[in-house]
């Protein structure tokens, strides 16, 4: 079988399914400052995992306030700083108007993980963490 | 009552995949 780390070079989302693989990545985004994107990414992922049936409207509302608050609302943020100016508008008025929904942070998550897959995860494929790990 | 980063960070585990 193929070994996980070369499933890693074959997509993202192969290595962001992988705990090793988000085990590696993190690491390497800890040392470029910018391990914040990847918890953005997973923090938006377990956001719109919420059922809205098991979880109480507080608590959506309540966790909407702190991502927004931990990596939006700061404009030098290394996550605020790749998001576009209109989406954090749109996410600070649901907030605002506590319009929680759970694709709310969709599109800032696909901002994020675009630039991801231009930008830090290439970056990380030619790493000395990943090429010392392979 | 949790406290905003224990919130965050239960958030980002439960979209983390299981380990296989």
């Amino acid at each position: 079988p193929t070994p996980p780390y070369l499933k890693w070079a074959e997509s993202l989302h192969s290595l962001l399914d992988d705990q090793d693989g988000i085990n590696l990545f993190r690491t390497f985004l800890q040392q470029e400052n910018c391990g914040d994107l990847l918890d953005f990414w997973f923090a938006c992922s377990g956001f719109r995992k919420l059922e809205p049936s098991d979880s109480k409207v507080e608590k959506r509302l309540k966790l909407a306030k702190a991502i927004y608050k931990k990596y939006i609302l700061d404009n030098n943020g290394i996550v605020s700083r790749q998001i576009k100016p209109a989406t954090k508008s749109f996410i600070k008025d649901c907030v605002l108007r506590q319009q929680i929904e759970p694709d709310m942070f969709d599109q800032a998550q696909m901002e994020i993980q675009s630039m991801m897959e231009d930008n830090t995860y290439p970056v990380f494929l030619k790493s000395d963490t990943y090429l010392e790990y392979t | 009552i949790d406290s905003e980063d224990d919130l965050l960070q239960e958030c980002i585990s439960s979209a983390m995949p299981k380990k296989k």
